[in-house]
Order: C-alpha cells, then structure tokens, then sequence
C-alpha cells in the first residue's frame, strides 16, 4: 500500500479510511505549522479523538466560522469534501483575494469527520450506518441521530423516540458525546459567526428553522444569501440545488445542529446537503468527489465572503 | 459484516397529496426495516428508500396497488458495495 508522505500526494479523488483522513490531518498541520492546527475537542463513544483544524493567521480568539462534514457517518462524499476543503484553505491562502481577506481577520474551524465512531463503523461493519455507535439501555438497537441531539426543539416532533429509528433522537439533549463536545467548544470559543453543517444527498441548502414554522429573524438575509451561495455553486458544472428553512423546504425536523446553533446567536447558520446523481445515493462514485467539493466550495465561499462582509 | 445483498433502493414519486401520505405510511411500517435515503417532502420530490430483500415484494405490491410509481435506483446494493470496495483498495494499490 503506498502511503502518502505528504498531503499533494494524498488521493483527494478517492475515498479513505479513518486513520488515513487522520494522516492527512496530521500531514497538514506538519506542513503549515503556522497557519494550521489541530485542536481535540473531546473524545467519541468509542474514545476516538474528535478533531477540527484551525486555520488561523494570528490574533487570539478572532471570529471565526465553523465547517463540518459528515456527522451521518455514511455520507462519504461529505467527508472526502471536508478533506478537499481543507488543502485548499492552505493552497488558496495567498493566491485568492477574498480568502485571504477572510483569514486574515478571521480563522476557519473544519471538523472533517464529525462523528468518527460511526465512519469507521462504515467501513468495517455497515456501510449504511448513520448514528452514532453509543448502545442504548433497554434496547439491542445502538446509536442517535446526531442530528436530532441537540438542544433545540428538542424531543418535539420531527424526530424519533425509538432507538432502533434512524432519526432516534437520544435520550436527552446533548447525550452524545460527539454533539456535546462542539456545544461545548462553541459556547467557550463564543465568537463564531458562521456555521455549515455539511450533509448529503439531496442537493440542498437549508436555514433554520427546523422544529418550528416561526421564521427565523434573520430569514430575509439567509434566504438571500442561500440563493447567492447555490447560484455560485450551479456556476460550476450547473448542478441545481434547492434551498430555504428546513421545515418549509424537506420536513419538519426538531434536534438539528444549525437551529441550536442559530439559538445560540451564530446568525449565518446552515446545512448543506450535497449532490445527487439520482443513481447512486450514499454510493456516490469516487470520481465525483471533486466536482461536488469544486463546486460546494464556491458556495462556501459566498456564506464566507458574506460574514466576513457583515459583521455583527 | 453486514451484507445487503438483493437489497434495493426504490425511488419513488408521488402525484399528489393522497399519495405521499400513503408512502408516508410506509415509515411506520417497521417490520419492512425500510431506510429511507431521502424523505417524504412533497409531490415534486423523489423518495429514495432502501429495501431489504425480505421486503421486496410486499413493498412493490403495496405502490403497486396503490398506483404509485416507482422506479429502480440501485437494483442490488451489494454489488455497489463490492465495486465501491474494490476500486478503494484499487486506489490503495
């Protein structure tokens, strides 16, 4: 097997294990000791390290905007994506204006296997799992929907209360680890101004809310700006993607990542959900990691560009 | 390791409302052990849902006799598996 010396050797355009997307991460920190680090936020179920890397020029707790891929463990292409984004934070750094206008004021935190249990679960169990690897007591079923965990609309309808549900939602709010470790790092960090969760498939962009039809306060502008960051992103190969609030848009949906975080006062809140062949679904083929990264990085950049514009 | 041979993924469309709500139904029926891939949201978007083999039948003959159309996305999920599995350890190589 050839193992990669460094991250221009790494095979963006295929899908990796665990422990290779955590060599790359390591690489990447090596090799830009002064711009990239790593920061463990806790730990998973199974004890696995839950990293983000932080891509900063200097200051001390700048305001930053928050990118995760991959929390449902089997939406390969998000994670490969994540990989992807993060070479070309470092590559782009110094040759493309708005970024580095972007990074110079702000840092960027990329959680790029949010719920790491659950992908290595993927690749040596089920490649159809989505939860978390967590047992339920009680039940023979394991694992939360990690994105019905979280502290907002928590337990309303739009999520399940049986644990062998793929939405199960968890016993309490906050009951994952792999969730509580980014609520608890958002709170301490508390100048985080943007944040993407990153899903797939369905080729959409989405706002809060999720768990209720009130419409956020900013709706106005995170429309907007939805429909800028999917209008850059079709300018690529023209893939179309849908967007709006999440309950108006797919379902009702309590527990989500982005409403907490909207809750939480991070106004430029959103979830992508990436591309669909329509034939493939979560098998998505490797040749198409980076097109769907090409162009969902065009979108980022719109949402990037615009809080960096905007602050408040 | 779980295998998911024979196990297909059902695109299905609704014509309108009378029939989402029937594939709607097909989330509470749990001893189909359906995934469903994308959800039911309204009438101009698909619902993917993957399908054990066990439940194969019951499940056509359900959209069948309701008149919902449906087609094949993936008609073996495992051959997928197999061919995703070996073109990363082609990669690897």
């Amino acid at each position: 097997f050839a193992v990669p010396r460094n991250t221009d050797g790494y095979d963006y355009a295929n899908y990796h294990t665990l422990s290779e997307i955590n060599s790359f991460q390591d690489m990447l920190v090596a090799e830009n000791p002064n711009m990239v680090s790593k920061i463990v936020i806790g730990k998973s179920y199974e004890g696995r390290p839950l990293n983000v890397l932080k891509f900063s020029t200097g200051g001390t707790n700048r305001p930053a905007i928050w990118i995760d891929t991959g929390i449902h463990s089997r939406e390969w292409v998000t994670q490969a994506s994540g990989t992807w984004f993060a070479k070309k934070i470092v590559t782009d750094y110094g040759r493309d204006p708005a970024l580095t206008a972007i990074l110079n004021k702000m840092d960027i935190l990329l959680e790029i296997v949010t719920n790491p249990d659950g992908y290595a679960y993927t690749h040596s169990s089920n490649r159809m799992w989505r939860k978390t690897r967590k047992p339920n007591p009680g039940s023979s079923c394991v694992g939360v929907d990690p994105n019905r965990n979280w502290d907002a609309g928590f337990g309303e309808p739009g999520a399940s209360s049986s644990p062998c549900s793929e939405t199960y939602r968890g016993p309490s709010a906050n009951s994952e680890s792999e969730v509580k470790s980014i609520v608890d790092f958002v709170k301490s960090h508390g100048n985080i101004k943007a944040f993407v969760s990153i899903h797939s498939y369905s080729q959409m962009l989405l706002y809060p809310y999720g768990y209720t039809r009130t419409p956020a306060k900013d709706q106005a502008e995170l429309h907007n700006l939805a429909q800028k960051a999917i209008t850059d992103l079709a300018s690529m190969f023209g893939t179309r993607y849908t967007f709006g609030s999440i309950i108006d848009t797919i379902y009702q949906a309590s527990g989500t990542t982005v409403d907490w975080t909207y809750n939480q006062g991070i106004k430029y809140s959103y979830t992508f959900e990436l591309r669909d062949t329509g034939r493939y679904g979560f098998i998505l083929p490797a040749n198409q990691i980076i097109p769907t990264a090409q162009e969902t990085w065009l979108a980022l950049m719109a949402i990037m560009d615009h809080t960096f514009k905007n602050p408040y | 390791k779980e295998t998911f041979e024979g196990h297909q993924v059902l695109r299905i469309l609704a014509k309108d409302d009378v029939q989402l709500s029937l594939i709607k139904d097909l989330e509470d029926m749990i001893q189909f052990e359906l995934d469903f891939w994308r959800g039911v949201t309204d009438v101009d978007s698909p619902v993917d849902v993957r399908v054990p083999f066990h439940s194969l039948q019951s499940v056509k003959i359900y959209l069948e006799s309701q008149n919902i159309d449906y087609s094949i996305m993936i008609h073996d999920l495992q051959v997928m598996l197999d061919e995703e599995r070996e073109e990363m350890q082609s990669a690897a190589r």
